[in-house]
């Protein structure tokens, strides 16, 4: 494990954290951050989802969680949804309110949703990364000890040479990179099951065989999983048995 | 107009500079910047294109456009494509490199692609910006005047929620909004024709409605024109008769 460079782990009782990442915005990093939360949930793991994207907040509205959390002992203490513990800039911004801030005040943010959170136990926490490689991502290596990162892109070159910058800087700050997931990957017609390639598919597979890392499955295009983000159903818990539940 | 608070201009020479927005990632920012610039250019305007997203640029990609610039008395020379004059962090940066950068050497950045670029004349400088409202969107909205900023989004409720931030910013930085974009709307099968609302549609010209803003139109989602954006063709050029071109 690497990070916390000589300084003090902010929350020692977490087991595992699993930044979720993507140099590239709008590949479904909230949305696999939010189902894989859930999943680990349900194998009855205690599993916390912190939400990094101050800027683009979406983990409430994902897991339907809208409520503003309460304090306690100068402590945040943070909303359950699905038996999963959430912190996210969207409980304390209202919807008509912007956060403007410079990379200072980033990095402020990533410390208090580590160290000023009442997370208890837990396995696993799973870290909702913005996009790009700055403030954020470089405060949360250097904070805390990182288990390894997952990355996820669509199956694109254009979406594929972005994302690959989340992994170039997690080698460059020496925090493993556990392996990555293509989303989005081949849509099929509900109506004459015909398999369109908008996005492509496969990109991904290659990039892991071509730089011997691990490929960690596909999810594909589907208008369920953006329904059921909208709702804040996330798909693992409202349609357990379907394809798109099983990916995750 | 607003911007360059107190300050000189940095490009006193450019008409109109065009800011193509969204505090989502993934929506088509990039993917209208460069058929919008391109479009323009058709139409006889001198034309700039600015690449702001530093983390991730993918214009060179988009506009197939790879040389590194050139210099001279002590000026960047933009690369031009389509007719279009281009800058961008790609052209500086190799592709197993990430830029990981604090907040200040963002606003570092866009001073040296707006005043340290020789752009010459123009009647547009289209900037295409990253997701977010952080160290780019403030240096640019306080650097130089803006005519306007155009946003784009795609219909679902996560990505509107998360691309009104950067109205709500824009709003806050006195800067115009000349409308919103509604990208990637409504999907037709290539083999059925069935219309398969993945992203849904018409949640942008809602909104537009619900709040007097500009509706500038609906750009459907189709495959070619992720084949373009990957192949470097902007579809305006590569194919300026399909249903796509002209929605741009
Ligand atoms: N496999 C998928 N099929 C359909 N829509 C998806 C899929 N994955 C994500 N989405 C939708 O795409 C949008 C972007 O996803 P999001 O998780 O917010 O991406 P990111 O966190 O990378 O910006 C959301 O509206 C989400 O509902
Ligand atoms: N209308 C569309 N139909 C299909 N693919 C699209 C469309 N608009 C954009 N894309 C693809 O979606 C991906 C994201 O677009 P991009 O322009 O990079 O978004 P942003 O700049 O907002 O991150 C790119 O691979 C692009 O080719
Ligand atoms: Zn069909």
């Amino acid at each position: 494990k690497t990070g916390s460079a000589g300084g003090v782990n902010l929350v020692p009782q977490v087991k595992n954290i699993i930044p979720i990442a993507s140099g590239k915005g709008g590949v479904g990093k909230s949305t696999v951050s939010a189902n894989l939360a859930v999943a680990l949930s349900q194998l009855g793991a205690r599993v916390g989802l912190a939400d990094m994207d101050v800027y683009g907040p979406s983990i409430p509205t994902l897991m339907g969680a809208l409520d503003a959390p309460a304090q306690e002992d100068g402590k945040i203490i943070p909303i359950v949804a699905y038996g999963v513990k959430i912190i996210s800039m969207g409980f304390f911004v209202p919807k008509d309110t912007a956060v403007i801030w410079r990379g200072p005040m980033l990095s402020k943010t990533v410390e208090q949703f580590l160290g000023a959170v009442q997370w208890g136990e837990l396995d696993y926490l799973v870290v909702d990364l913005p996009p790009g490689t700055g403030d954020v991502q470089l405060s949360l290596c250097q904070k805390v000890p990182l288990t390894g990162a997952a990355i996820v892109s669509t199956p694109q070159d254009v979406a594929l040479n972005v994302a690959e910058k989340a992994m170039i800087m997690f080698d460059k700050l020496r925090t493993p990179v556990l392996g990555i997931i293509e989303n989005m990957s081949g849509f099929v017609c509900t109506h004459c099951g015909q398999r369109e390639e908008i996005f492509g598919s496969g990109g991904v597979r290659r990039y892991c065989l071509d730089h011997d890392l691990p490929f960690l499955g596909e999810i594909p295009l589907s208008t369920d999983i953006r329904t059921s983000s909208d709702s804040g159903l996330p798909i693992v818990d409202s349609a357990p048995d379907s394809a798109s539940a099983k990916a995750f």
